[in-house]
């Protein structure tokens, strides 16, 4: 673990004497090496490993008896601090229904997620959902949600695969609106920042929807490009919220911290599983212990 | 680092920069760097021009890149037997998919078989680009045994003597014990109907995936041998970089790489392209 790796490298470094910057050069080194390893990108690893050097060096850290640990635990404290203090809750509108949307890159898990966060608004908050299929190009996309809909007891607006997006999205909430659901979780096409013409069209239908929340779905074993995807769907999407899913997993999930740290949206929740029960609120301090190792 | 005039620390960093931004990870790019910098001493390279052919060559004894182990293992006279495991997600299905056409165009005769029994919709999506590429498609009810669906497959390629069969089966990460065991179990009925099959396990990656394909590498080897990567969504911002680190931990080599959902999509890997899109 992480943890184990720093005092380590620190303890084994006192033993030669009074420790010097030197040694705190190469147990920085060793948190950068980790954080790389967690897949945190480069730039925010970058810059934490500034913001740790400035709390960690000082009187404190030259007398202390037990330098590795006192490292560690800065290290752990900045972690949190960037993944935010504590669970952030859904918006709702004041001017029901709330429209949610969910975008983000193709295959990460937002079909899925959809109807994992329409399970748990109808069950534990009791809430009326619809869910809206607006992926015209993935075959039998829209079959997929369908399928979690009847599981679920949810209902599924759909207008087929010949109309737009867009299109089938504002009628869905217009319906939405008219039989009084509370919610309405749009489910989108995946796409890569990089596709212009894909972006143009999320943000065409987050123009004409005006979502309360707008969350990216994006898979925990994102590795450096997490900066440059949650840059471009923030910016040009506007999303208000993250889900990161395949927690189940081992992967360490350091594309958590690079999204809050370099667009500041919290992440919301977690998908652990398959199954439309493998949703959970976000722990900022769990998360933390979890990119530590 | 074009912008570097000189073989300077400037330029050590924008060179090692380039690379974790890549996902090639911290392992390699250590052995990557200390190999440039020997080089760079014992030849006096004072200019990057100097290095560029090095750091080539570098990245391309790490690809294992002599062309018989980047081909498919396709005979004329046999069924062969493709099978596409990976994590959830990663493009599978899309990529059984651009095979398919791949194989079609190439005169193959080709038989799928949905062996994702689980997941909502997944025999749906198969059996949809099944008729769209005019291919038959053997396949059970949603909540069956997939080796049973993979049993039927094998002997319905060898009573129709389809040339290639590809099998499409569902996505699991690779810390599932289970799931695993069920992956195992279907490569043991494969080779129990089909003699020396599969003849190729293609592991499908998401390019957009960090170190975590190292573990994944690693665990789906130990369930069935995995002859070669499929690395999809190279059409994003995502390098791919990783497929340096898997090929440098496990030897496995990139035979395809998916640039779109198209069918057409599809394209033999080609080191050079890549390395050249590494450096931008
Ligand atoms: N193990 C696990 N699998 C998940 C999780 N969330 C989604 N999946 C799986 O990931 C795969 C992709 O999920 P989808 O919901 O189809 O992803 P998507 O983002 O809608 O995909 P596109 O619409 O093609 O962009 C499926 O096999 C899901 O079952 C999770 O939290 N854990
Ligand atoms: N842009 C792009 N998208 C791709 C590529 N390959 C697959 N996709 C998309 O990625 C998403 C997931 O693809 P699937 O083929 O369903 O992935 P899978 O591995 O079969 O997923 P599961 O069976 O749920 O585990 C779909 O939206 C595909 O269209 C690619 O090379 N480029
Ligand atoms: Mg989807
Ligand atoms: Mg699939």
């Amino acid at each position: 673990s992480l943890s184990e790796r720093i005092s380590g490298v620190i303890d084994k470094l006192r033993g030669r004497g009074k420790l010097t910057e030197e040694d705190v050069k190469k147990a920085l080194r060793e948190v950068r090496r980790a954080l790389l390893e967690a897949d945190v990108s480069l730039s925010v690893v970058k810059k934490f490993i500034s913001q740790v050097r400035e709390k960690a060096i000082g009187e404190e850290l030259w007398k202390s008896l037990t330098p590795g640990q006192l490292v560690v635990k800065h290290v752990k404290d900045e972690l949190v601090a960037i993944m935010g203090g504590e669970a952030v809750p859904l918006e709702m509108s004041a001017d029901p229904p709330t429209v949610i949307m969910m975008v983000g890159l193709n295959g990460a898990g937002k079909t899925t997620t959809a109807g994992k966060l329409a399970r748990y608004l109808k069950e534990r908050e009791k809430k009326k959902v619809l869910l809206a299929a607006t992926d015209v190009y993935r075959p039998a996309a829209i079959k997929q949600l369908e399928v979690l809909g009847e599981q679920l007891d949810v209902q599924v607006f759909q207008m087929g695969d010949k109309n737009s997006p867009v299109d089938i999205a504002k009628a869905a909430v217009a319906h939405g609106e008219k039989e009084d659901f509370d919610i309405v979780i749009v489910d989108t096409a995946g796409r890569l920042q990089a596709n212009e013409e894909l972006m143009k069209e999320l943000e065409d239908t987050r123009d004409a929807l005006k979502p309360t929340e707008t969350l990216l779905v994006l898979d925990a074993m994102t590795g450096q490009d997490a900066v440059n995807i949650a840059d471009q769907f923030v910016k040009r999407i506007k999303c208000t919220g993250a889900i990161m899913t395949k927690l189940d997993g081992d992967a360490r999930g350091g594309a958590a911290l690079s999204v809050r740290e370099v667009t500041g949206i919290p992440i919301k929740f977690i998908g652990v599983g398959e199954r439309l029960q493998a949703l959970e609120v976000f722990h900022p301090d769990r998360m933390a212990s979890r990119i530590l190792g | 680092f074009r912008l570097h005039k000189k073989v300077n620390e400037d330029f050590w960093e924008e060179l090692e920069d380039t690379l974790i931004t890549s996902d090639v990870g911290t392992s390699a790019t250590d052995r990557i760097m200390e190999e440039l910098r020997e080089y760079a001493k014992e030849n006096k390279i004072s200019e990057p021009a100097g290095l560029t052919a090095r750091i080539r060559e570098v990245i391309e004894e790490i690809l294992l890149t002599d062309e018989e182990k980047r081909t498919l293992n396709i005979e004329q006279g046999r069924v062969n037997v493709i099978m596409m495991v990976g994590v959830n997600g990663a493009g599978k299905t899309t990529s059984t998919a651009k095979l398919t056409h791949y194989f079609k165009n190439q005169g193959f005769s080709v038989l799928l078989a949905a062996a994702d029994t689980f997941r909502a919709a997944a025999i749906e999506q198969l059996e949809s680009w099944a008729n769209r590429l005019d291919v038959p498609i053997i396949k059970h009810k949603e909540g069956s045994d997939p080796a049973a669906v993979v049993y039927d497959a094998c002997n319905a390629a060898k009573a129709r003597k389809a040339d290639i069969l590809l099998i499409d089966t569902a996505g699991r990460l690779q810390n599932k014990s289970n799931l695993m065991k069920e992956l195992e179990k279907i490569h043991r009925v494969i080779g129990r109907e089909i003699p020396d099959a599969p003849h190729e396990v293609l592991l499908v990656l998401d390019a957009t995936t960090g170190q975590n394909a190292l573990s994944q590498a690693q665990q789906f080897s130990a369930v069935t041998p995995i002859s070669g990567l499929v690395m999809c969504k190279l059409d994003g911002s995502a390098r791919g970089g990783i497929m340096v680190a898997v090929a440098q931990e496990f030897g496995i080599p990139v035979k395809y790489i998916g640039v779109g959902e198209s069918p057409d999509d599809l394209k033999p890997f080609v080191p050079e392209l890549f390395i050249k899109a590494l450096f931008g």
